[in-house]
Order: structure tokens, then sequence, then C-alpha cells
């Protein structure tokens, strides 16, 4: 899965995933990539977020939404999506899920329960940084 | 406010074999971020997440578009979604086969159709019409071929999530 959230300018916030799915699914299947809230969402003044893992662990945990309901009320982003992926944890165990995210003040964010996630960002013109792995 | 983008590749176990490995998959990642930065430099935040999820689609190593992993029938079928976030408008596809970079056919669902989501043949048809669609060969290599084998012989061996999945498979005659 690949993801990007992203604002602009004007302070519009956008967010998009796309999968293949997982190997070996069911011809049909589908994953949490096309689900608004579970595999991505994007609120002005809220945030944008963007999530990967095991689809059906993701749609039961509604991940994006439930990290915009938290920004919404005031928790940091970054507190956020560690809440929602400790949550996501508890529930279904190590390795299902990651989460990137933006807020409405550009504050950006990631957590995850997998052994790596594959995440860059950039402003202005400038690549910011890379990074894989938990303490990369 | 100063435009920003954050992408991901994926959460799963990037156990890099070499340094190489890990640079090739770092320089897909910046080359997403600044095909986003270049996109915000004129447009808005749509057009950016689009630049950089099709920047990745493209890229062939991610589990998207090109780099897409098989269904359980050696098929090829991508979900994407996206969501702008000043009009709360989506756009999604789902299961759909022959595209390679469903992030823009997400967006075509959003901006020329009444719907949310289009899924399988019907999403497939509109790629047709609006030249997103992709030729079948485009999504298969060497090594994607061989990891569908690996995966095969893991999940016979009891080594993987969706066993109910292989049992129905199995009852339904898919695959050997």
């Amino acid at each position: 899965t690949v993801g990007a959230v992203a604002m602009d300018r004007d302070g519009n916030l956008a967010a998009g995933t796309s999968t293949g799915g997982v190997w070996l699914k069911f011809d049909g299947r589908v994953g949490d990539s096309p689900i608004p809230g579970a595999g991505y969402w994007a609120q002005n003044g809220v945030g944008a977020f963007s999530a990967s893992g095991l689809g059906e662990v993701i749609i039961r945990s509604m991940v994006c939404i439930r990290a915009a309901f938290l920004v919404e009320n005031g928790v940091e982003v970054a507190e956020a999506l560690r809440r929602v992926v400790d949550g996501v944890t508890g529930r279904y165990g190590n390795g299902t899920v990651g989460v990137i995210g933006i807020d409405a003040r550009g504050n950006v964010a990631s957590s995850f329960n997998t052994n790596a996630m594959a995440r860059a960002w950039g402003r202005g013109g400038r690549v910011i940084r890379v990074a894989f792995h938990g303490n990369d | 406010m100063e435009p920003l983008i954050v992408v991901h590749g994926g959460a799963g176990a990037y156990r890099f074999s070499n340094d190489e490995e890990r640079l090739r998959y770092t320089r897909e990642l910046e080359d997403a971020v600044s095909d986003g930065l270049k996109a915000l430099s004129t447009g808005g935040a749509l057009d950016a997440v689009v630049a950089a999820v099709s920047s990745m689609e493209d890229s062939g190593i991610f589990n998207a578009g090109r780099g897409s992993v098989l269904t359980i029938s050696g098929n090829v079928e991508v979900d994407a979604g996206l969501m702008d976030g000043s009009s709360m408008r989506i756009g999604a596809v789902a299961a759909v086969r022959n595209v390679a970079n469903p992030i823009k056919l997400a967006r075509m669902v959003m901006e020329k159709t009444d719907h949310v989501m289009i899924a399988g043949e019907g999403a497939t048809e509109l790629a047709r019409m609006w030249g997103l669609f992709t030729r079948s060969s485009r999504f298969y290599n060497e090594v994607k071929l061989r990891r569908f084998e690996d995966v095969l012989k893991d999940y016979a061996n009891g080594r993987g999530y969706f066993n109910r999945v292989i049992k129905l498979a199995g009852e339904l005659g898919i695959g050997d």
C-alpha cells in the first residue's frame, strides 16, 4: 500500500491511498484503501490521514476517521495516531497497521505497530526526511 | 501556510537485504515527495496527493499499481481512494483490474460521476473510456511470479493470514 497526505498554501488538506491488497486474497476482496474513514480521511481544519496494513483490521478499526475525531477534539496529531495504533494493537496484535497524518497547523506524524513503515515528507521545495524503522 | 506533503510506502517488514535495496526504496520515496511538492507549487493538495501516489504506483517496487501483489487466482486487483478536505468529496475504486494508476481513476470517479466508489468491471470500463486502461502484462515480472510460488507454498504449510480463504479456494477448485 502507498499513500499521501498534503496541505497546500491555502491550508486545504487532502489524502489518498492505493494498494494491490494482500497476497492470495480472494478475487473481488476489497481492503481498507478505498473505504473512507478506514484507509484515508481528509477534513479541512482537522487533518489528513492515510493508513496501511491488514485491510480487515483497518476497516474494523476505522483507523483514519478515529484519528480525525481525536485531533478534532484537541489531541495532538502524533498522540492521536499513537492512541489509534495502540488501540488496534490491543485488539488485533502487532504487525497490523501503520498510519501517517498531518494536522491543520502543518504538524506531521506517523505511528505503526509493524516492523517498519516506509515514509517520507517534505516542505517548500525540499525533502526533509525519509525513514523506515521506528528509530530511523 | 507553507505547502507540505507526507507519503508512505506501506507498513510491513522492510528487512533490506543490502544497502542498495534500501537506497532504491529511499530514492522512490524522495521522488514521490518531490513530485508532490512540485504539484503543490502550482496546484492544490489533491493534485499533490495524486502526483505522489501515482509516482509510487509507477515505481513497481511498492505494493500498489504496477508493483501490486497477486490474488489467489494470480490476478492483479487494485483498490484506491482519495478525499478532498475542503469539499469533503471522495472518489474510490475497488477490486479493479487492468489499472496501473487507480488513484487517478479514483479522482475521475470523484470529479466525473455522482458516485463515491465504483468496483470491479464497471471501474475497468471507465478506465478504458478515460485512457487509464493498462495491459495485464505490465503487472507481471519474474520476481513477482517467483514470490507468488513462495507465498503459495507458505500458505500450503499453514503459514498465512487467510487460511479459510485457501480452504474456500480449494473447494471452488481455484488453482491446484
